[in-house]
Parts: C-alpha cells; structure tokens; sequence
C-alpha cells in the first residue's frame, strides 16, 4: 500500500 | 499605497484560473522584489509559489510590504470581467480592507473598477531550500498535461522515472495498465518542442494525478514546464510567466507503507 506524504514532512514553516 | 500595473492582464486571469481550484483562500504578498503568493492545498498534499517580478510590471508601487488576503474564488470572479486584452491595475492602501482591480480597454475607452473585500487569513509560509536535484525535466507544457490527463483515466497513480533512456509516465488500474515514455529529442526550429533530460541519479516517485492534472490548468502560462525531481523529495512542476516569473507547484510524494 502507498501511503500520501504531506508537504511539512518535508519542509518546515518559516 | 500599492498600485501595480500589468499590461499584459490576461497573465493574471490565467494565473487565477490555474490556482483557484487547489487553493481557495491565499495571501498575496507584495514587497519592492515583486508580488507573490505561496500556499497549501487544504490536505497539505500540494503547494503552488507564484512569483510576479516588479520588474515585469509597467509600473510598480509598494510603499511598504504588504500581505493581502484574498478569497481566490472571487478574485477569479472579479478577473473574469476583464477583456483579454485589457490593462489590470491593483491597488490598495496600507492598512486597508479592500483591494481594487482596474480594467483599461487596450484603446483606454473603456475603464472598469472592481473592489474586493480582504480577508484575515493565518500566514503560514514553509521556507523551501534552493535544492540540487537528481533530474530536471524539461518538456512541452501541452504534452505533459496531454500524458496527466490519459493515464487518469487508466488510473490514480503515476510513477514518474527518469532514466539515461528518458523520462517514463506509469500507472496501472482496474482496467489496465499504461506506460508513456518519452525520450530527449533536439528540435532545431523549436525549442518549446523539446524533451531535454538533465539527470545526476535515476529517480522514480509515485504521485497523485489528481493534483498533477490540477497543476496542468497554468498550461496556457507556457509552451513548456519542467519536472525537478530528488529521492524523497516533493516534485517540483514549474511554469515560467513570461518575461515576468513563474508558477511552481510542489506535490508530496505517495511512499511505500
């Protein structure tokens, strides 16, 4: 199974 | 005070018509570099940065840095009442509530104004590095929206893998599978014509296609989009404005469980 990812696992807020 | 000044208006209609589907409420943020816009899809999945250099404007006036909230799918209203051909000019005061489009008839006579309501809308910017990646694609904008919008219809997914051989569009559902690949080829009478493959690493991420053909609506912006792809990274698809900026949208990858 393929799990979606979220874009603020990858960059954080500034 | 704030008052830009785009002759080419249609650039900004097609803008909104590429993003007011993913984002619904936004802050355009305008400052002395140039008038711009990041923001997340609802389900934090995707995320499209815009950029309008100042100096892609005929006039530019931004007293002090100002951050405009703005309800897309009315600014999108509002933007659909100016010609094709006509002069948009946004204005707005320091400190005020509202924001005013004005429409120039290219033969100036006719001058239409609208004035939008803003809104509070919670800044929250996600800072993105200047990243290296393991393979840029370049190819034409139409063949790419061409290959997102067939395979939807096969499946959900797509694996995108870029390879020495070319750059390969993959999905599979119900009814089958399907494999798109297209190669580097050099057109010499038109540059908007060509695949061109930079690639440091082999990579292959799996995306959704619904946010990808979402992203294919900035198509009219320009005659080619890029693909920047690393392992483990978001994909950037990015859409230069002419001789103004661009448009990049960011989507998050789908991962083995």
């Amino acid at each position: 199974r393929e799990t979606q990812t979220r874009m603020d696992s990858y960059y954080h807020f500034s | 005070m704030l008052e830009l000044r785009l002759v080419q208006g249609s650039l900004l209609k097609k803008v909104l018509d590429a993003i007011k589907d993913l984002v619904t409420d936004a802050n355009f943020d305008c400052s002395e570099s140039g008038f711009s816009l990041q923001a997340m899809d609802s389900s934090h999945v995707a995320l499209v940065a815009l950029l309008l250099r100042s100096d892609g404007f005929e006039h530019y006036r931004c007293d002090r840095n100002l951050s405009m909230g703005m309800n897309l799918t009315n600014m999108s209203k509002m933007l659909k009442c100016a010609g094709n051909d006509d002069i948009i000019t946004i204005k707005a005061d320091d400190g005020g509530d509202s924001v005013t489009f004005m429409f120039e008839s290219p033969s100036q006579d006719k001058v239409s104004d609208f004035e939008m309501k803003l809104m509070d809308i919670d800044s929250e910017h996600l800072g993105i590095p200047e990243t290296e990646y393991h393979a840029i694609v370049k190819m034409p904008s139409a063949e790419f929206a061409r290959i997102c919008r067939d395979l939807s219809t096969i499946g959900d997914t797509v694996v995108i893998s870029v390879s020495k051989d070319g750059v390969k569009f993959s999905t599979s559902g119900d009814i089958g599978s399907a494999n798109v690949v297209c190669r580097q080829n050099n057109s010499v009478d038109n540059k908007d014509n060509e695949t061109v493959i930079e690639m440091n690493e082999p990579v292959s991420l799996t995306f959704a296609l619904r946010y990808l053909n979402s992203f294919t609506k900035a198509t009219t912006l320009s005659n080619t989009v890029t693909l920047s792809m690393s392992k483990e990274l978001p994909v950037v698809v990015e859409y230069k404005i002419a001789e103004i900026g661009h448009i990049r949208f960011y989507l998050a990858p789908k991962i083995e469980d």
